[in-house]
């Protein structure tokens, strides 16, 4: 038996928009902790990680673990029949191969009426191996507004990455004299890195913005970059890149 | 010339 009640729906509605161009189709695993996904995109070279912990339901219940594999696409097109403001329940079980979603609208509930609309999604058998990712210290750490990052790398990708029609540079200062946390751009630099990546992956991974204020980009010039969205009081979506390298 | 490695060349499966 599997029920979660999630009362900002649109949580998991951001979420799906800000993978589904990642990652076709991934498992969620269920847990008494809560829910994960792992998935790389179908080359190998990017890697989505989501938690979102049970004590950020407002009610969850996950008898024994599950995986459920389900296409990001079709799920994301269900969510989408949902308010931003509905309650959402994910139903389940042992037996059947379908997952069911529940939007109600509390709102209305108030009044007099009480509007339930439930999708019924059928599950998919997937393949998917983990990648064992170990905590790592990084050479330098920068957390910075995340719709700054997001225009950073929408104006590097609209110049290219080729180098045919000029050369762009930006160079971005540490600022912590600001009105809102949120606003600053801190940089924890233990030794400096440089580092070169897909401008594309970048690109998808900024569909993460409306889930978070804040971006936090961990550099090592031996490891993928990370770049983490917190999902306030629930989680995280963490999105893992390979650099590129010479040869 | 740049190449681009897999994640399997960094992380291991579990």
């Amino acid at each position: 038996m599997l029920e979660l009640r999630l009362v900002q729906g649109s949580i998991l509605k951001k979420v799906l928009e800000s993978i589904k161009d990642l990652v076709n189709d991934a498992n969620f695993d269920f847990s008494s902790s809560g829910l994960t996904l792992q998935s790389m995109d179908s080359s190998h070279i990017a890697l989505v990680a989501l938690l979102l912990k049970s004590e950020g339901f407002e009610h969850y219940r996950c008898d024994r673990n599950t995986s459920m594999g389900m296409n990001l696409g079709n799920m994301s097109k269900m969510l989408k029949c949902a308010g931003n403001d509905d309650i959402l329940t994910i139903k389940g079980d042992d037996v059947s191969d379908t997952v069911t979603f529940m939007f109600t609208s509390d709102l209305v509930r108030e009044i007099f009426f009480y509007k339930i609309a439930d999708f019924e999604m059928k599950l998919m058998d997937i393949d998917n191996e983990h990648l064992g990712i170990p905590e790592a210290e990084y050479h330098a750490i920068v957390k910075m507004p995340s719709a700054e990052f997001a225009r950073i790398c929408k104006v590097l990708a609209s110049i290219g990455d080729t180098g045919d029609i000029g050369t762009a540079n930006i160079v971005l200062r540490q600022n912590t004299t600001v009105d809102k946390p949120e606003d600053a751009t801190v940089i924890e630099m233990n030794e400096p890195v440089s580092m070169t990546f897909a401008l594309r992956y970048m690109n998808t991974f900024t569909k993460a913005t409306p889930l978070s204020n804040t971006v936090t980009i961990s550099l090592s010039p031996d490891l993928p970059v990370v770049v983490k969205y917190k999902i306030a009081e629930m989680g995280y979506v963490r999105f893992y890149l390979t650099p590129k390298m010479e040869e | 010339y740049e190449t681009q490695l897999r994640l399997e060349a960094f992380y291991s499966f579990n």
